[in-house]
Protein backbone atom coordinates (compact mmCIF):
# COMPACT_ATOMS: atom_id res chain seq x y z
CA UNK A 1 0.00 0.00 0.00
CA UNK A 2 1.35 3.76 -0.48
CA UNK A 3 2.12 4.58 3.07
CA UNK A 4 -1.04 7.57 3.25
CA UNK A 5 -3.31 3.95 2.23
CA UNK A 6 -1.84 2.55 4.97
CA UNK A 7 -2.46 4.82 7.53
CA UNK A 8 -6.10 5.28 6.18
CA UNK A 9 -6.78 2.10 6.51
CA UNK A 10 -5.13 2.30 9.94
CA UNK A 11 -7.49 5.26 10.72
CA UNK A 12 -10.96 3.69 9.46
CA UNK A 13 -10.07 0.17 11.16
CA UNK A 14 -9.84 2.13 14.33
CA UNK A 15 -12.83 4.44 13.35
CA UNK A 16 -14.84 0.92 13.26
CA UNK A 17 -13.60 -1.18 16.36
CA UNK A 18 -14.02 2.21 18.61
CA UNK A 19 -18.02 2.67 17.08
CA UNK A 20 -19.13 -1.29 17.19
CA UNK A 21 -17.70 -1.09 21.03
CA UNK A 22 -19.51 1.84 21.49
CA UNK A 23 -22.92 1.38 19.37
CA UNK A 24 -23.02 -2.49 19.14
CA UNK A 25 -21.39 -4.00 22.22
CA UNK A 26 -18.43 -5.21 20.39
CA UNK A 27 -16.37 -6.53 23.31
CA UNK A 28 -13.09 -4.23 23.74
CA UNK A 29 -10.95 -7.51 24.43
CA UNK A 30 -11.79 -8.42 20.29
CA UNK A 31 -8.80 -8.71 18.24
CA UNK A 32 -8.22 -5.61 16.15
CA UNK A 33 -10.53 -5.57 12.33
CA UNK A 34 -8.44 -6.92 9.31
CA UNK A 35 -10.07 -5.53 6.63
CA UNK A 36 -9.34 -8.50 4.63
CA UNK A 37 -11.40 -11.20 6.92
CA UNK A 38 -14.60 -12.05 5.68
CA UNK A 39 -15.97 -13.64 8.94
CA UNK A 40 -15.45 -13.00 12.97
CA UNK A 41 -17.12 -10.93 15.65
CA UNK A 42 -16.38 -7.43 13.51
CA UNK A 43 -17.40 -8.85 10.51
CA UNK A 44 -20.93 -10.06 12.55
CA UNK A 45 -21.00 -6.75 14.45
CA UNK A 46 -20.55 -4.80 10.84
CA UNK A 47 -23.54 -6.65 9.12
CA UNK A 48 -25.79 -6.07 12.38
CA UNK A 49 -24.62 -1.87 12.46
CA UNK A 50 -25.14 -2.06 8.51
CA UNK A 51 -29.01 -3.75 8.91
CA UNK A 52 -29.58 -1.60 12.00
CA UNK A 53 -29.31 1.95 9.98
CA UNK A 54 -30.44 0.78 6.34
CA UNK A 55 -26.81 0.24 4.78
CA UNK A 56 -26.39 -2.51 2.05
CA UNK A 57 -25.05 -5.50 4.54
CA UNK A 58 -21.67 -6.37 3.13
CA UNK A 59 -19.69 -7.24 6.54
CA UNK A 60 -17.28 -4.95 4.53
CA UNK A 61 -15.99 -1.47 5.18
CA UNK A 62 -17.20 -0.06 2.14
CA UNK A 63 -17.66 3.80 1.55
CA UNK A 64 -20.87 3.71 2.73
CA UNK A 65 -20.39 2.61 5.59
CA UNK A 66 -17.70 4.71 6.62
CA UNK A 67 -19.19 7.53 5.42
CA UNK A 68 -22.49 6.54 7.93
CA UNK A 69 -19.96 5.98 10.55
CA UNK A 70 -18.72 9.88 10.38
CA UNK A 71 -21.96 11.31 10.25
CA UNK A 72 -23.32 13.19 13.53
CA UNK A 73 -24.97 11.07 15.87
CA UNK A 74 -26.59 10.23 19.41
CA UNK A 75 -24.31 9.16 22.01
CA UNK A 76 -26.92 6.19 22.64
CA UNK A 77 -26.18 2.75 21.80
CA UNK A 78 -28.11 0.82 19.08
CA UNK A 79 -28.40 -1.89 20.92
CA UNK A 80 -27.59 -3.78 24.32
CA UNK A 81 -28.24 -3.06 27.57
CA UNK B 1 -38.75 1.87 17.23
CA UNK B 2 -37.68 -0.36 20.64
CA UNK B 3 -37.68 0.58 24.33
CA UNK B 4 -34.72 0.12 26.65
CA UNK B 5 -33.91 -3.18 27.58
CA UNK B 6 -36.54 -4.21 30.51
CA UNK B 7 -39.03 -1.38 28.96
CA UNK B 8 -38.41 1.19 31.84
CA UNK B 9 -40.99 4.11 31.96
CA UNK B 10 -42.11 6.83 33.79
CA UNK B 11 -45.01 5.24 36.15
CA UNK B 12 -47.09 9.00 36.40
CA UNK B 13 -48.28 11.08 33.24
CA UNK B 14 -46.94 14.76 34.98
CA UNK B 15 -43.26 14.82 34.89
CA UNK B 16 -40.98 18.31 35.31
CA UNK B 17 -37.69 19.30 34.06
CA UNK B 18 -35.13 21.56 34.27
CA UNK B 19 -32.47 23.39 32.10
CA UNK B 20 -29.66 23.27 34.81
CA UNK B 21 -27.25 25.55 32.51
CA UNK B 22 -26.92 27.31 29.14
CA UNK B 23 -24.78 27.00 25.97
CA UNK B 24 -23.62 30.25 24.70
CA UNK B 25 -24.39 29.60 21.21
CA UNK B 26 -27.73 30.51 21.24
CA UNK B 27 -30.01 33.14 23.40
CA UNK B 28 -31.53 31.61 26.56
CA UNK B 29 -34.92 31.76 25.34
CA UNK B 30 -34.39 30.15 22.02
CA UNK B 31 -32.72 27.24 24.18
CA UNK B 32 -36.12 27.21 26.18
CA UNK B 33 -38.18 27.46 23.26
CA UNK B 34 -36.08 24.54 21.70
CA UNK B 35 -36.76 22.46 24.57
CA UNK B 36 -40.42 23.45 25.26
CA UNK B 37 -41.09 22.52 21.46
CA UNK B 38 -39.18 19.09 21.38
CA UNK B 39 -41.29 18.08 25.09
CA UNK B 40 -44.63 19.35 23.34
CA UNK B 41 -44.01 17.11 20.30
CA UNK B 42 -44.18 14.17 23.03
CA UNK B 43 -46.78 15.78 25.06
CA UNK B 44 -49.28 15.39 21.49
CA UNK B 45 -49.04 11.89 21.29
CA UNK B 46 -49.30 11.05 24.41
CA UNK B 47 -50.98 11.74 28.30
CA UNK B 48 -47.52 13.10 29.57
CA UNK B 49 -47.07 16.81 30.56
CA UNK B 50 -44.58 18.48 31.75
CA UNK B 51 -44.00 21.45 33.91
CA UNK B 52 -41.15 23.51 34.27
CA UNK B 53 -38.58 23.93 37.33
CA UNK B 54 -36.06 26.02 37.77
CA UNK B 55 -34.21 24.65 41.07
CA UNK B 56 -33.92 21.72 42.98
CA UNK B 57 -34.85 17.99 41.61
CA UNK B 58 -36.30 17.33 38.60
CA UNK B 59 -37.29 14.35 36.61
CA UNK B 60 -35.37 15.46 33.36
CA UNK B 61 -32.45 17.56 34.30
CA UNK B 62 -31.12 19.06 30.69
CA UNK B 63 -27.51 20.13 30.95
CA UNK B 64 -24.45 21.26 27.82
CA UNK B 65 -21.16 19.88 28.81
CA UNK B 66 -18.20 19.30 27.07
CA UNK B 67 -16.14 16.11 26.81
CA UNK B 68 -15.48 14.12 30.36
CA UNK B 69 -18.84 15.63 32.06
CA UNK B 70 -19.23 13.28 35.41
CA UNK B 71 -20.89 10.24 33.88
CA UNK B 72 -18.40 8.08 32.83
CA UNK B 73 -19.70 8.75 28.83
CA UNK B 74 -17.56 11.43 27.73
CA UNK B 75 -18.29 13.87 24.82
CA UNK B 76 -15.44 13.91 21.85
CA UNK B 77 -15.61 17.35 20.55
CA UNK B 78 -17.16 18.54 17.95
CA UNK B 79 -19.11 15.94 15.40
CA UNK B 80 -19.63 12.90 16.19
CA UNK B 81 -21.69 12.25 19.23
CA UNK B 82 -23.81 15.45 19.66
CA UNK B 83 -25.70 14.20 23.04
CA UNK B 84 -26.73 11.23 24.78
CA UNK B 85 -29.50 11.00 27.41
CA UNK B 86 -30.55 8.42 30.21
CA UNK B 87 -33.91 6.01 30.47
CA UNK B 88 -36.51 7.01 32.92
CA UNK B 89 -35.80 6.45 36.64
CA UNK B 90 -34.03 8.58 39.68
CA UNK B 91 -31.43 10.89 39.40
CA UNK B 92 -29.53 10.86 35.93
CA UNK B 93 -31.99 8.75 34.74
CA UNK B 94 -34.22 10.72 32.31
CA UNK B 95 -31.52 13.16 32.11
CA UNK B 96 -30.46 14.59 28.75
CA UNK B 97 -26.90 16.43 28.00
CA UNK B 98 -25.97 17.97 25.12
CA UNK B 99 -22.22 18.33 23.40
CA UNK B 100 -21.37 22.22 24.16
CA UNK B 101 -18.50 21.28 21.70
CA UNK B 102 -20.96 21.83 18.50
CA UNK B 103 -22.35 24.56 16.81
CA UNK B 104 -25.68 24.87 18.06
CA UNK B 105 -28.27 26.41 15.98
CA UNK B 106 -32.26 27.27 15.83
CA UNK B 107 -31.87 26.36 12.14
CA UNK B 108 -29.74 23.54 10.58
CA UNK B 109 -26.68 25.92 9.23
CA UNK B 110 -24.97 24.37 12.63
CA UNK B 111 -26.58 21.51 14.55
CA UNK B 112 -30.31 22.04 15.43
CA UNK B 113 -30.72 22.11 19.22
CA UNK B 114 -34.61 21.42 18.69
CA UNK B 115 -34.12 18.03 16.43
CA UNK B 116 -31.68 16.93 18.84
CA UNK B 117 -33.48 17.30 21.83
CA UNK B 118 -36.31 15.97 20.57
CA UNK B 119 -34.49 12.61 20.11
CA UNK B 120 -32.80 12.91 23.65
CA UNK B 121 -35.91 13.69 25.05
CA UNK B 122 -36.89 10.44 23.35
CA UNK B 123 -34.90 8.85 25.26
CA UNK B 124 -35.56 10.58 28.61
CA UNK B 125 -39.27 9.14 28.27
CA UNK B 126 -38.19 5.76 27.53
CA UNK B 127 -37.65 5.20 24.00
CA UNK B 128 -34.84 3.56 22.39
CA UNK B 129 -33.21 3.95 18.69
CA UNK B 130 -35.33 3.09 16.06
CA UNK B 131 -33.98 1.45 12.66
CA UNK B 132 -36.56 3.49 10.64
CA UNK B 133 -34.54 6.14 8.92
CA UNK B 134 -37.73 8.53 8.89
CA UNK B 135 -37.87 8.14 12.46
CA UNK B 136 -36.69 11.16 15.04
CA UNK B 137 -35.19 8.15 17.04
CA UNK B 138 -33.09 6.91 14.26
CA UNK B 139 -29.46 7.54 15.82
CA UNK B 140 -27.75 9.30 12.79
CA UNK B 141 -28.59 13.15 12.64
CA UNK B 142 -30.11 14.42 9.52
CA UNK B 143 -29.12 17.64 8.66
CA UNK B 144 -31.29 17.99 5.58
CA UNK B 145 -34.64 17.74 7.79
CA UNK B 146 -37.20 20.46 6.65
CA UNK B 147 -37.84 22.14 10.00
CA UNK B 148 -40.95 23.61 9.13
CA UNK B 149 -42.58 20.50 8.17
CA UNK B 150 -41.41 18.18 10.66
CA UNK B 151 -43.33 15.45 12.93
CA UNK B 152 -43.11 12.87 14.46
CA UNK B 153 -43.01 9.31 11.98
CA UNK B 154 -45.60 7.22 12.67
CA UNK B 155 -42.75 4.48 14.24
CA UNK B 156 -42.01 7.45 16.92
CA UNK B 157 -46.00 7.27 18.10
CA UNK B 158 -46.27 3.71 17.96
CA UNK B 159 -42.87 3.54 20.13
CA UNK B 160 -43.95 6.17 22.58
CA UNK B 161 -47.51 4.72 22.57
CA UNK B 162 -46.73 1.63 23.39
CA UNK B 163 -45.05 3.10 26.78
CA UNK B 164 -48.03 5.41 27.55
CA UNK B 165 -50.90 5.08 25.25
CA UNK B 166 -52.59 8.16 23.15
CA UNK B 167 -53.70 11.35 24.78
CA UNK B 168 -56.91 10.57 26.76
CA UNK B 169 -60.42 11.84 24.92
CA UNK B 170 -58.41 10.97 22.03
CA UNK B 171 -60.85 9.35 18.82
CA UNK B 172 -58.45 5.96 19.31
CA UNK B 173 -58.53 6.46 22.71
CA UNK B 174 -60.94 7.48 25.14
CA UNK B 175 -60.71 8.03 28.68
CA UNK B 176 -61.31 4.10 29.34
CA UNK B 177 -63.75 3.11 31.62
CA UNK B 178 -62.83 -0.07 33.76
CA UNK B 179 -66.20 -1.13 34.23
CA UNK B 180 -67.51 -2.79 31.14
CA UNK B 181 -68.49 -1.35 28.15
CA UNK B 182 -72.28 -0.94 26.69
CA UNK B 183 -72.54 -2.65 22.96
CA UNK B 184 -73.63 0.02 20.88
CA UNK B 185 -73.22 1.06 17.23
CA UNK B 186 -69.61 0.62 16.25
CA UNK B 187 -68.96 -2.14 18.87
CA UNK B 188 -68.54 -5.59 18.10
CA UNK B 189 -72.12 -7.14 18.89
CA UNK B 190 -71.73 -10.70 20.77
CA UNK B 191 -74.43 -12.54 19.25
CA UNK B 192 -73.92 -11.51 15.52
CA UNK B 193 -73.80 -14.61 14.00
CA UNK B 194 -71.16 -13.38 11.74
CA UNK B 195 -69.47 -12.47 14.65
CA UNK B 196 -65.41 -13.76 14.18
CA UNK B 197 -62.58 -13.56 16.45
CA UNK B 198 -59.07 -11.89 16.33
CA UNK B 199 -57.55 -14.00 19.17
CA UNK B 200 -59.12 -16.08 22.43
CA UNK B 201 -57.18 -16.79 25.44
CA UNK B 202 -57.79 -18.00 28.83
CA UNK B 203 -56.85 -15.91 31.76
CA UNK B 204 -56.99 -17.12 35.13
CA UNK B 205 -59.82 -19.82 34.48
CA UNK B 206 -61.78 -17.09 32.43
CA UNK B 207 -61.78 -16.89 29.01
CA UNK B 208 -61.21 -13.83 26.94
CA UNK B 209 -62.38 -12.74 23.46
CA UNK B 210 -60.73 -10.25 21.44
CA UNK B 211 -62.28 -8.35 18.86
CA UNK B 212 -60.92 -4.72 17.73
CA UNK B 213 -60.19 -2.87 20.10
CA UNK B 214 -62.23 -4.75 22.32
CA UNK B 215 -63.13 -7.84 24.53
CA UNK B 216 -65.37 -9.85 26.06
CA UNK B 217 -64.39 -11.53 29.50
CA UNK B 218 -66.38 -14.96 30.12
CA UNK B 219 -66.20 -16.39 33.54
CA UNK B 220 -67.60 -19.96 33.83
CA UNK B 221 -69.13 -18.81 37.19
CA UNK B 222 -71.36 -16.26 35.65
CA UNK B 223 -73.69 -16.31 32.51
CA UNK B 224 -73.27 -12.90 31.04
CA UNK B 225 -69.76 -12.11 29.63
CA UNK B 226 -68.45 -8.83 30.20
CA UNK B 227 -67.22 -6.65 27.52
CA UNK B 228 -64.28 -4.42 27.58
CA UNK B 229 -61.77 -2.34 26.03
CA UNK B 230 -58.77 -3.77 25.77
CA UNK B 231 -56.64 -0.06 26.77
CA UNK B 232 -58.81 -0.17 29.73
CA UNK B 233 -56.83 -3.35 31.37
CA UNK B 234 -53.90 -2.90 29.71
CA UNK B 235 -53.03 0.62 28.08
CA UNK B 236 -49.71 -0.50 26.16
CA UNK B 237 -51.72 -3.10 24.14
CA UNK B 238 -52.76 -2.92 20.89
CA UNK B 239 -55.42 -3.09 19.65
CA UNK B 240 -56.59 -5.78 16.46
CA UNK B 241 -55.04 -8.33 18.09
CA UNK B 242 -53.63 -11.74 16.17
CA UNK B 243 -53.06 -14.53 18.34
CA UNK B 244 -52.85 -14.76 21.91
CA UNK B 245 -52.63 -17.68 24.70
CA UNK B 246 -51.94 -18.00 28.23
CA UNK B 247 -49.10 -20.18 30.03
CA UNK B 248 -50.74 -21.35 32.82
CA UNK B 249 -47.58 -22.65 34.35
CA UNK B 250 -46.15 -18.78 34.08
CA UNK B 251 -49.67 -16.97 35.25
CA UNK B 252 -48.99 -15.11 31.97
CA UNK B 253 -50.74 -14.30 28.75
CA UNK B 254 -48.77 -13.40 25.83
CA UNK B 255 -50.50 -11.81 23.06
CA UNK B 256 -49.61 -10.86 19.75
CA UNK B 257 -49.83 -8.19 16.99
CA UNK B 258 -47.81 -8.37 13.38
CA UNK B 259 -44.28 -9.48 14.06
CA UNK B 260 -43.96 -8.24 17.95
CA UNK B 261 -45.59 -10.03 21.27
CA UNK B 262 -46.43 -8.36 24.39
CA UNK B 263 -46.90 -10.18 28.52
CA UNK B 264 -49.38 -9.74 31.01
CA UNK B 265 -49.89 -10.97 33.95
CA UNK B 266 -53.42 -10.37 35.31
CA UNK B 267 -53.31 -6.64 34.45
CA UNK B 268 -49.66 -5.89 34.72
CA UNK B 269 -48.24 -5.54 31.64
CA UNK B 270 -44.34 -7.50 31.80
CA UNK B 271 -41.38 -5.26 31.23
CA UNK B 272 -38.96 -6.20 28.73
CA UNK B 273 -42.26 -6.19 26.25
CA UNK B 274 -43.04 -5.84 23.03
CA UNK B 275 -40.26 -8.77 22.08
CA UNK B 276 -40.08 -9.69 18.24
CA UNK B 277 -41.62 -12.90 17.48
CA UNK B 278 -38.36 -14.10 16.12
CA UNK B 279 -37.09 -14.35 19.53
CA UNK B 280 -39.21 -17.48 19.51
CA UNK B 281 -37.63 -19.25 17.22
CA UNK B 282 -39.95 -18.17 14.01
CA UNK B 283 -38.20 -17.50 10.22
CA UNK B 284 -38.25 -14.10 9.17
CA UNK B 285 -40.53 -15.45 6.50
CA UNK B 286 -43.41 -15.50 9.64
CA UNK B 287 -44.84 -11.51 9.70
CA UNK B 288 -47.12 -12.88 12.26
CA UNK B 289 -49.17 -15.14 14.03
CA UNK B 290 -52.91 -16.49 13.20
CA UNK B 291 -53.52 -18.29 16.25
CA UNK B 292 -52.26 -19.74 19.76
CA UNK B 293 -53.18 -22.32 22.15
CA UNK B 294 -51.15 -24.15 25.06
CA UNK B 295 -51.73 -27.32 26.36
CA UNK B 296 -50.98 -27.25 29.59
CA UNK B 297 -50.26 -31.04 29.85
CA UNK B 298 -47.51 -31.27 27.21
CA UNK B 299 -46.58 -27.42 28.55
CA UNK B 300 -46.25 -26.89 24.65
CA UNK B 301 -48.01 -23.72 22.47
CA UNK B 302 -49.05 -24.50 19.24
CA UNK B 303 -48.73 -21.49 16.55
CA UNK B 304 -50.98 -21.45 13.95
CA UNK B 305 -49.48 -19.54 10.69
CA UNK B 306 -51.88 -19.55 7.17
CA UNK B 307 -52.19 -23.71 7.02
CA UNK B 308 -49.04 -24.78 8.68
CA UNK B 309 -48.28 -24.66 12.42
CA UNK B 310 -45.12 -24.83 14.61
CA UNK B 311 -44.95 -26.14 18.54
CA UNK B 312 -43.24 -24.25 20.75
CA UNK B 313 -41.55 -26.26 24.33
CA UNK B 314 -41.99 -23.42 26.75
CA UNK B 315 -40.16 -25.68 29.23
CA UNK B 316 -37.06 -25.82 26.76
CA UNK B 317 -38.32 -22.19 25.78
CA UNK B 318 -37.40 -23.53 22.38
CA UNK B 319 -39.22 -23.98 18.70
CA UNK B 320 -39.28 -28.26 18.38
CA UNK B 321 -37.82 -29.06 15.69
CA UNK B 322 -39.75 -31.25 12.67
CA UNK B 323 -41.59 -28.12 12.42
CA UNK B 324 -43.89 -26.49 10.36
CA UNK B 325 -46.19 -29.12 9.45
CA UNK B 326 -49.58 -29.11 7.90
CA UNK B 327 -52.30 -28.26 10.12
CA UNK B 328 -54.88 -30.24 7.73
CA UNK B 329 -52.23 -33.27 8.74
CA UNK B 330 -52.34 -33.20 12.40
CA UNK B 331 -55.79 -31.36 13.14
CA UNK B 332 -57.93 -33.36 10.51
CA UNK B 333 -60.96 -31.31 9.78
CA UNK B 334 -59.73 -27.71 10.73
CA UNK B 335 -59.20 -25.68 7.93
CA UNK B 336 -56.65 -22.70 7.43
CA UNK B 337 -56.82 -19.82 8.22
CA UNK B 338 -57.63 -20.24 11.66
CA UNK B 339 -58.26 -16.92 13.45
CA UNK B 340 -57.70 -18.05 16.74
CA UNK B 341 -57.69 -21.02 19.21
CA UNK B 342 -57.62 -22.13 22.51
CA UNK B 343 -57.52 -24.95 25.16
CA UNK B 344 -60.32 -25.77 27.76
CA UNK B 345 -61.16 -29.03 29.51
CA UNK B 346 -58.63 -31.12 27.22
CA UNK B 347 -60.24 -30.03 24.08
CA UNK B 348 -58.79 -27.42 21.65
CA UNK B 349 -61.29 -24.51 19.92
CA UNK B 350 -60.36 -23.28 16.58
CA UNK B 351 -61.92 -20.38 15.30
CA UNK B 352 -62.49 -19.35 11.89
CA UNK B 353 -64.80 -16.68 10.79
CA UNK B 354 -68.14 -17.01 12.33
CA UNK B 355 -67.68 -21.17 13.53
CA UNK B 356 -65.62 -23.12 15.97
CA UNK B 357 -64.41 -26.17 15.97
CA UNK B 358 -63.22 -28.43 19.05
CA UNK B 359 -61.18 -30.68 18.69
CA UNK B 360 -60.11 -33.76 20.71
CA UNK B 361 -56.58 -33.99 20.65
CA UNK B 362 -56.38 -37.57 21.63
CA UNK B 363 -58.71 -39.19 18.88
CA UNK B 364 -57.14 -36.59 17.28
CA UNK B 365 -60.82 -35.31 15.74
CA UNK B 366 -63.18 -32.71 15.57
CA UNK B 367 -66.44 -33.67 18.25
CA UNK B 368 -67.77 -30.40 17.64
CA UNK B 369 -69.17 -27.55 15.27
CA UNK B 370 -70.24 -24.24 16.86
CA UNK B 371 -71.23 -20.51 16.59
CA UNK B 372 -67.82 -18.69 17.28
CA UNK B 373 -70.18 -16.81 19.97
CA UNK B 374 -71.36 -19.49 21.61
CA UNK B 375 -69.42 -18.81 24.67
CA UNK B 376 -70.92 -15.85 25.12
CA UNK B 377 -74.04 -16.82 26.03
CA UNK B 378 -76.46 -16.52 23.06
Amino acid sequence: YPADRAAEDEDSMELVQQYLEKYYKLAKETKPFVRRRDHGPVVEKIREMQKFLGLEVTGKLDTDTLEMMRKPRCGVPDVGD
Amino acid sequence: FTTFPGMPKWRKTHLTYRIINYTLDLPRDAVDSAIEKALSLWQEVTPLTFSRADEGEADIKISFAVRDHGDFSPFDGPGNVLGHAYPPGPGIFGDAHFDDDEQWTRDTSGTNLFLVAAHELGHSLGLFHSADPSALMYPVYRADTDLSRFRLSQDDVDGIQSLYGSPPGSPDDPVAPTESVTSGPGTPAACDPALSFDAVSTLRGEILFFKDRYFWRKSLRTLEPGFYLISSFWPSLPSGLDAAYEDTSKDTVFLFKGNQFWAVRGTEAQAGYPKGIRTLGFPATVGKIDAALFDKEKKKTYFFVGDKYWRFDEKRQSMEPGFPRQIAEDFPGVDPKVDAAFEAFGFYYFFSGPSQLEFDPNARKVTHTLASGSWLNC
